[in-house]
C-alpha cells in the first residue's frame, strides 16, 4: 500500500 | 517488494545473527554496548505491535517475529548469561539523552496521533540513533574487534539498502514515507564514518579495527 499508515515495511 | 529492500533485510538478518554469534561462541560481549542491543530491542517491540493487530505477510510476521527473537536473546546473553564480560564501565553512554528527545518527537511529528502509530513514529527516530552507544563505546576503547565491523557494516548497509528501497517506491509506485526516510538518512550518516575506518582499515587485513 502507498499510504504511510499501514507501515508494510519491517 | 523490491531487490533492494529485500536484500536490506538480509543485511539486516545476517547483522543480528553475526552478533548473536560472537557472544554465543565467544561466550563474551566484551566491546558490545548492551544500551545498544536495548535499544534495538525497544525499537522492535514498539514497532511491531501490528503483529497482533494487521497481517501483511508470511515474509512480514516471520521476519519480525525472528528480529524480536534475536533482539531479546542478545539482550539475554549480555545482561544474564554472559553479564561478567559486559563491560558497562566503557557502555556508558547516557541513552536518556536519546530516549526522551525521541519520544518527545514522536509526539510531535507523526502521522496519526494513535498509540500504535506514535510507538511505530517512536521506534523510526529510535532506530536511526540506537547504534550511537556502540559507535561512542568503540571510539571510547578505541578499537573494535573485526567480527563487531561485520555486525556494524551489515547493520548500517541495510538501511542504506532501505534508502535505495524508497528512491526505487517512489519512482515505481509514488511511495513516500517522509518519516522513515529522513530517519533512515540521518540513521546511514551516523555510519559513513565507520564505513571509511571499515573499508580503509578492517579490510586491509589489520584484525582490529582500530579508531585514530
Amino acid at each position: 500500500s502507498s499510504d504511510p499508515i499501514h507501515h508494510d515495511e519491517l | 517488494m523490491n531487490i533492494f529492500r529485500l536484500s536490506g533485510d538480509v543485511c539486516h538478518l545476517i547483522a543480528i545473527i553475526i552478533l548473536f554469534l560472537k557472544i554465543w561462541r565467544s561466550k563474551s560481549c566484551a566491546g558490545i554496548s548492551g544500551k545498544s542491543q536495548v535499544l534495538f530491542a525497544l525499537v522492535f517491540t514498539t514497532r511491531y505491535l501490528d503483529l497482533f493487530t494487521s497481517y501483511i505477510s508470511a515474509y512480514n510476521t516471520v521476519m519480525k517475529v525472528v528480529y524480536l527473537l534475536l533482539a531479546y536473546s542478545t539482550v539475554g546473553l549480555i545482561f544474564f548469561r554472559f553479564r561478567n564480560s559486559y563491560d558497562s564501565e566503557s557502555d556508558s553512554f547516557r541513552v536518556e539523552f536519546l530516549l526522551v528527545p525521541v519520544a518527545g518527537l514522536s509526539f510531535l511529528e507523526n502521522y496519526a496521533f494513535t498509540p500504535l502509530e506514535i510507538l511505530w513514529t517512536f521506534s523510526i527516530y529510535l532506530e536511526s540513533v540506537a547504534i550511537l552507544p556502540q559507535l561512542f563505546m568503540i571510539t571510547k576503547t578505541g578499537e573494535a574487534e573485526s567480527i563487531t565491523a561485520h555486525y556494524l557494516l551489515f547493520l548500517g548497509l541495510y538501511r542504506a539498502l532501505y534508502l535505495a528501497n524508497w528512491l526505487w517506491r517512489f519512482h515505481t509506485e509514488g511511495f513516500y514515507d517522509q518519516i522513515a526516510v529522513v530517519s533512515g538518512v540521518v540513521q546511514t550518516i551516523f555510519y559513513c564514518d565507520f564505513f571509511y575506518l571499515y573499508f580503509t582499515r578492517v579490510l586491509r587485513g589489520s584484525g582490529k579495527m582500530s579508531l585514530p
